[in-house]
């Protein structure tokens, strides 16, 4: 565990509870994607089957279980109860142009052929794009309420974030892991053009968080 | 260090 490690989770958490309590006080999940959130509910229980096989920590138990109620909790939040305010007609991303390809990418680049190792290679790449359903749907209708880019720079920080920590490990520990590495950088590069927007828009304006 | 090691990270 280092700064960046614990910083990064930090700022995970933070997003999380941001959409959460925005969906929570507003009523209303209006402008996000709902299948962006599913696809993170699927990402941590694929990645997270290894709470019934190996203990690491008190830390990771505790984050693992929190990460996977509060998807959840989102996720029917969404679905079920405030539903009738949930855009779906925006929120049209084919979920099949991400599987498939993550998918099949994981059956063939893993550690081993192993069930868990399979779907934990699944949920590294899923993570790596599973926010993109929410990007289209924010350049589809142009606009973000300052919650939800509040909530996306979270997330884009605990990527970069990560990616300090596995710098950090390489120089002290020799650590490096070449699956989650190269597709933490690809997710980060998601993000980019998202921070760019959201400093010169909502930082120096105020409001939502129009596209050019 | 590879692989199993990475499982420490969320």
């Amino acid at each position: 565990m280092n700064i960046f490690r614990l910083a990064g989770d930090v700022c995970h958490l933070v997003a999380i509870i941001i959409l959460l309590l925005k969906i929570w006080r507003s009523r209303s999940c209006a402008g996000i994607s709902g299948k962006s959130q599913v696809l993170f509910a699927i990402v941590f229980t694929t990645r997270y089957l290894d709470l019934f096989t190996v203990f690491i920590s008190p830390y990771n138990t505790i984050m693992k279980v929190v990460f996977l109620a509060l998807s959840y909790a989102t996720v029917y939040l969404i679905y079920m109860r405030f539903r009738n305010t949930f855009n779906s007609e925006n929120d049209s991303f084919r979920l099949e142009f991400l599987l498939v390809p993550v998918i099949g990418l994981s059956f063939l680049e893993n550690y081993a052929f192993t069930p868990l190792e399979i779907l934990w290679t699944f949920s590294i790449f899923l993570e790596s794009v599973a926010i993109m359903p929410q990007l289209f749907m924010i350049t589809k209708t142009g606009e973000a309420e300052s919650i939800t880019t509040h909530y996306l720079f979270f997330l884009g920080l605990y990527r970069a974030l990560y990616i300090a920590n596995w710098v950090w490990r390489y120089h002290t520990e020799g650590f490096f892991d070449q699956i989650a590495v190269v597709s933490g950088v690809v997710q980060t590069i998601f993000y980019i053009d998202f921070f760019y927007l959201y400093v010169t828009k909502v930082l120096r304006g105020r409001g939502k968080m129009t596209l050019p | 260090i590879e692989g199993r090691e990475t499982k420490d990270e969320l």
